[in-house]
């Protein structure tokens, strides 16, 4: 009867496990941005020359501006796609809001993938693919690059749908964030999060690293991001009047002080 | 609450802003 009763708990947890991955599978195709058809329609056009220099003669102001707007409007696919994942929505309120301020962001850089030509290193950006030359008026040369470096990373390692779905999990329900008032009950969906991921690249017959691949792509991540909340800061010192009355209101809620 | 206003309503909605 004891191995009845271990058979019955490994079944429910496989269950379940298997339950969460399909939940969030769904949300993730449910709100991402670009469906995978789309994706295959796209012309994958990129800017010409004329286009790269329009984008490069435009002022700082007015560059970051549109790049907080585009930001903003795929941050608001993320905090859908939270809103989806089993167990979010149970949280605390401030735990929630800790979990978008801290991981959307990082969620936007890893769904960048999806929108990144790597033999062009080129990411999708307002109609058309843009390399990094595109972002040369933001200021940021280096952040820019270093973003571009890490689609391109991640693009080598050719994650599937799923795969991509349940990494964007895991980096959102991270349990390490500072602020969370229930720190336990996030470290209990993140690690069935990471079971879920586990039990797919097994599932997937993916490589034996490829986990430790991803968690170290968990650290670029949160350097990406907070790299780009220095940018914002010093961005603010000089332009604090753009982006009161021209940032959007989202934007400011994520990022500001 | 005040200061996170746009994300509460974001999290509040059941249909979001966003045209899925």
């Amino acid at each position: 009867s004891n191995e009845d009763t271990v058979s019955t708990a490994s079944m429910a947890s496989t269950a379940e496990i298997d339950h969460l991955s399909q939940i969030v599978s769904r949300s993730h195709l449910e709100t991402c941005q670009y469906l995978g058809e789309e994706l295959q329609q796209m012309s994958w056009q990129s800017f010409v020359q004329e286009e790269v220099e329009t984008y490069q003669s435009k002022t700082q102001e007015v560059m970051w501006q549109l790049c907080a707007v585009k930001i903003t409007e795929a941050i608001q696919y993320v905090v859908e796609f939270a809103k989806r994942i089993d167990g979010f929505m149970e949280l605390c309120q401030n735990d929630q809001i800790v979990l978008l301020k801290a991981g959307s962001l990082e969620v936007v850089f890893i769904r960048m993938c999806r929108l990144f030509d790597s033999q062009k290193n080129a990411v999708y950006f307002d109609g058309k693919f843009a390399g990094p030359d595109v972002f040369r008026a933001l200021g940021c040369d280096d952040l820019i690059s270093s973003v571009f470096d890490f689609a391109q990373s991640l693009c080598s390692l050719h994650l599937t749908e799923d795969e991509l779905a349940l990494f964007s999990a895991f980096v959102l329900l991270s349990a390490d964030r500072s602020w969370l008032q229930d720190k336990l009950q996030v470290e209990k969906l993140q690690q069935k999060t990471q079971l879920a991921l586990q039990h797919v690249l097994q599932k997937n017959q993916r490589e034996e690293g490829l986990l430790t691949k991803l968690r170290y792509k968990v650290s670029v991540l949160r350097s990406l991001s907070s790299r780009h909340t220095e940018k914002l800061s010093a961005f603010r010192v000089v332009h604090s009047d753009i982006v009161r009355t021209h940032f959007p209101p989202l934007y400011k809620e994520l990022f500001g002080a | 609450k005040e200061k996170h206003k746009i994300l509460h309503q974001l999290l509040q909605n059941s249909t979001s802003p966003v045209d899925l």
